[in-house]
C-alpha cells in the first residue's frame, strides 16, 4: 500500500548526501565549519546552479529538484 | 566547460558499448547511441565511429550500484548515469544505472508509422510471431502492402510484421452508453477496439471484424469500472494496459499521491482489496541521457539553463532540440563544422503586421493596442435561449475560452463549464461578442498566454484581444501554404506553440511571431495514431486532445493514447 512506503532517508540527510555528492559541500566543511551556515550557503549554490529560487532553506521546491532523476557529474568541481 | 577547458586533441572520436540493458533491443540501443552522438556532430567538425572490439576513445557500459569507478549508482530513479571528461583511461567514458527503466521515453519501445494492409491504422498491441508490439521503429511498403520492422536493425533481423488485418475502430460503447474500455474480453478473446457498433433492446454492441454480417462476432463492452485517472511516480499519467502482481489492467479506479508517487487503485472497493499498483514507468529516454552524457564525455560541464540539454536534471521532451547554450558550449571548444547553424531564438518581429481593411463596425488594433490586457468579454446576450445545443448535429468550431468550452455553429455559440451545475449556457450572438468575425468558422482557439481568441474561416484568420480585432489576415501571413485547406482544429501546447490541424497535416504555429516552425506540415498520423485523420474539430480540454468527427470525439492523453471515445453530446454537452 502506497501509505506504507517509508522513504528510508530523512529530509536533512537527503540533503546532506546530495550537496556532498555533486559537489556543493566538501568533507572538510561537514565536519569543520557551522552546521547551519554551511548548509545555508551550500543550499543557496544549489539553487542558483539549479535555476531554483535562492532561500538557503530547504523547501519544498528544492527537495523535490533533490529527489528528481538527473545525472551523476558533480555540478561544481569534477570527479576526483 | 570542464575546469581547464579539457577536450580531445582528435576530432575523429570512437566509441564501443561494452555491454548492453536488458530493457531494449540492442539495436534499439545502437541507433539511440547512434543518434545522441549525431547530436553533437550536427554541429561540430566531430566524427564518431562505433568499433567492436580494443579501446576506444569514448567506452560505454550499463552498470548498477558499485560499477568499478569508485562512484556507485544508487538504484532506481534519483541518478540516472554519469561521465568523465575527456583523456586517457577512464577519461571520456560513459555509464548508465542498469536499476533504471531504459525506453524511448515515452513508455513504449517502438513505434509504428504505418497500417495494415488495407491502409488502416496499426491498433496496438498487435501480435505478430507470438511477439506483442506495442510500436514498430521502421516501415514501409513492400508489393504495395505496409510493413513494419520491431528493430532499428530490420535489414539483419528481417523481422517484418504485418500489423493484423482486422480493420478495427470502436465508436460502441457499453450498455450504459458510456465508451468501450480497451482492452476488453468478449469469448475468450481480447479486443482492443472493435469495427461497428449499434445498439439493440438498449444494449450498445460492436462488431469485432469488419465483416460482422458472417461473423456475427458481436460483444457487449465489459461494464466499465470507471475511466483512469491514475499516475505513476514520475507524474506521468498511466500507460495502458499495465501489469500489476501479474494481471493486467486498462484503467484504474481511484487513485492518490504518497511521498511524491502516483498510485492508483484497481478495483473499486480498493479498501478491502489493496490492489495498489504503480502504473509502470515511461521509463527514461535513453537517447536524452546518452546525449547529455556524450555532452560531458566531449568536454562539457552541467549548464544552468533549464531548456539546455546539458542541464542536470532529467525531463522528457518529444522534439528535442540543442539549446544555443548547449551548441555555444561544444563550439566554443571544436569549433562549428560544416553543420546546419544552431537555431538561433527568432527575433520578436520588429514590422507591424499592418490590419488589414476591415469590415464596418469593428475596430482593427495596432499591434500595441493589441497588447493591452483582455478587458472581460462584456455579458454575451442571448438571442436565441430557445435554441438547444443538444439539437445541432455537429458543431462549425469548438474550443475552450477563459476555461469554458464554447461550441460555435452558424452565427452562434454556446458555452457550458464542467464546473458550475449550470450546464450548457446559450445560444450566444458571435456578432456581439466578437464583431466583425464571419458567421460560419472552422476553427478557433485562445492563447494561453496573452488570452487573445484566434479564429479561422477559410484561407482567412482574426485576433481579438476583447472586443478589438485584428485581421482578416491570410494564413499564408503565418507560414501555411496554398495546399493547405480549412483549418479544422487546434491544440494549445507549452512555451507560446499551437498545432494548427488541416486535413490530414499539422503545422506547430509560434504564436509570438504568428509564424508555423520549420520543418512542418508533418502527417497527423505520425504522432496522433488512433484517431481521425478527418476530424471536423480539435480542441484541448483538460488536459486531453480531442478529435471530433460526426457524432463521435476520440479523447487522447498526452502521450498519444487514446483512452476513450464517446458522443460529443452525452459525454462532453452531457445533454
Amino acid at each position: 500500500f502506497p501509505g506504507e512506503l517509508v522513504s528510508t532517508l530523512s529530509d536533512m540527510e537527503l540533503a546532506k548526501s546530495y550537496l556532498l555528492r555533486y559537489g556543493y559541500t566538501t568533507e572538510v566543511e561537514e565536519r569543520t565549519s557551522n552546521k547551519q551556515v554551511s548548509l545555508g550557503k551550500a543550499l543557496r549554490r544549489m539553487q542558483k546552479q539549479l535555476g531554483l529560487e535562492e532561500t538557503g532553506q530547504l523547501d519544498t521546491g528544492t527537495l523535490e529538484a533533490m529527489r528528481a532523476p538527473r545525472c551523476g557529474v558533480p555540478d561544481v568541481g569534477a570527479f576526483l | 566547460t570542464f575546469e581547464g577547458d579539457l577536450k580531445w586533441d582528435h576530432m575523429d572520436l570512437t566509441y564501443r558499448v561494452m555491454n548492453y540493458s536488458p530493457d531494449l533491443d540492442r539495436a534499439i540501443i545502437d541507433d539511440a547511441f547512434k543518434r545522441a552522438f549525431k547530436v553533437w556532430s550536427d554541429v561540430t567538425p566531430l566524427t564518431f565511429t562505433q568499433i567492436y572490439s580494443g579501446e576506444a576513445d569514448i567506452m560505454i557500459m550499463f552498470g548498477s550500484q558499485e560499477h568499478g569507478d569508485g562512484y556507485p549508482f544508487d538504484g532506481k530513479d534519483g541518478l540516472l548515469a554519469h561521465a568523465f571528461p575527456p583523456g586517457r583511461g577512464i577519461q571520456g567514458d560513459a555509464h548508465f544505472d542498469d536499476d533504471e527503466l531504459w525506453t524511448l521515453g515515452n513508455g513504449i519501445v517502438v513505434k509504428t508509422r504505418h497500417g495494415n494492409a488495407n491502409g488502416a491504422n496499426c491498433h496496438f498491441p498487435f501480435l505478430f510471431e507470438g511477439h506483442s508490439y506495442s510500436q514498430c521503429i521502421t516501415e514501409g511498403r513492400t508489393d504495395g502492402l505496409p510493413w513494419c520492422a520491431t528493430t532499428a536493425s530490420y535489414d539483419r533481423d528481417k523481422k517484418y510484421g504485418f500489423c493484423p488485418s482486422e480493420l478495427l475502430y470502436t465508436t460502441g460503447g457499453n450498455s450504459d452508453g458510456s465508451p468501450c474500455v480497451f482492452p476488453f474480453i468478449f469469448d475468450g478473446t481480447s479486443y482492443n477496439t472493435c469495427t461497428m457498433d449499434g445498439r439493440s433492446d438498449g444494449y450498445r454492441w460492436c462488431a469485432t471484424t469488419a465483416n460482422f454480417d458472417q461473423d456475427k462476432k458481436y460483444g457487449f463492452c465489459p461494464n466499465r469500472d470507471t475511466a483512469v485517472i491514475g499516475g505513476n511516480s514520475q507524474g506521468d499519467p498511466c500507460v495502458f494496459p499495465f501489469t500489476f502482481l501479474g494481471q493486467s489492467y486498462s484503467t484504474c479506479t481511484s487513485q492518490g499521491r504518497q511521498d511524491g508517487k502516483l498510485w492508483c487503485a484497481t478495483t473499486s472497493n480498493y479498501d478491502t482489496d489493496k490492489k495498489w499498483g504503480f502504473c509502470p514507468d515511461r521509463g527514461y529516454s535513453i537517447f536524452l541521457v546518452a546525449a547529455h552524457e556524450f555532452g560531458h564525455s566531449l568536454g562539457l560541464d552541467h549548464s544552468s539553463v533549464r531548456e539546455a540539454l546539458m542541464y542536470p536534471m532529467y525531463s522528457y521532451i518529444q522534439d528535442f532540440q540543442l539549446h544555443p547554450d548547449d551548441v555555444q558550449g561544444i563550439q566554443y571548444l571544436y569549433g562549428r563544422g560544416s553543420g546546419p547553424e544552431p537555431t538561433a531564438p527568432v527575433p520578436v518581429p520588429t514590422e507591424k503586421p499592418q490590419p488589414m481593411p476591415t469590415e464596418a463596425g469593428s475596430t482593427s488594433t495596432t499591434e500595441e493596442e493589441e497588447e493591452e490586457t483582455l478587458q472581460p468579454t462584456a455579458t454575451p446576450i442571448p438571442v436565441d435561449p430557445s435554441r438547444d445545443a443538444c439539437m445541432e448535429k455537429d458543431f462549425d468550431a469548438i474550443t475552450e475560452i477563459n476555461g469554458e468550452l464554447h461550441f460555435f455553429k452558424d452565427g452562434k455559440y454556446w458555452t457550458h463549464s464542467p464546473f458550475w451545475k449550470s450546464g450548457i449556457q446559450g445560444a450566444f450572438s458571435m456578432a456581439y461578442t466578437w464583431p466583425g468575425l464571419p458567421a460560419v468558422i472552422d476553427a478557433a482557439f485562445q492563447d494561453l498566454l496573452t488570452k487573445r481568441v484566434f479564429f479561422f474561416a477559410g484561407r482567412q484568420f482574426w485576433v481579438f484581444s476583447g472586443k478589438n480585432m485584428l485581421g482578416p489576415r491570410s494564413i499564408e501571413k503565418l507560414g501555411i501554404g496554398k495546399g493547405a485547406g480549412r483549418i479544422s482544429g487546434a491544440l494549445q501546447r507549452g512555451r507560446g506553440k499551437v498545432l494548427l490541424f488541416s486535413g490530414e497535416s499539422y503545422w506547430r504555429l509560434d504564436v509570438k511571431v504568428q509564424r508555423v516552425d520549420k520543418g512542418y506540415p508533418r502527417a497527423t498520423d505520425d504522432v496522433f495514431t488512433g484517431v481521425p485523420l478527418d476530424s471536423h474539430n480539435v480542441f484541448l480540454f483538460q488536459d486531453k486532445y480531442h478529435f471530433c468527427r460526426g457524432s463521435f470525439y476520440w479523447r487522447m492523453t498526452p502521450h498519444y493514447q487514446v483512452d476513450r471515445v464517446g458522443y460529443v453530446k452525452y459525454d462532453i454537452l452531457q445533454c
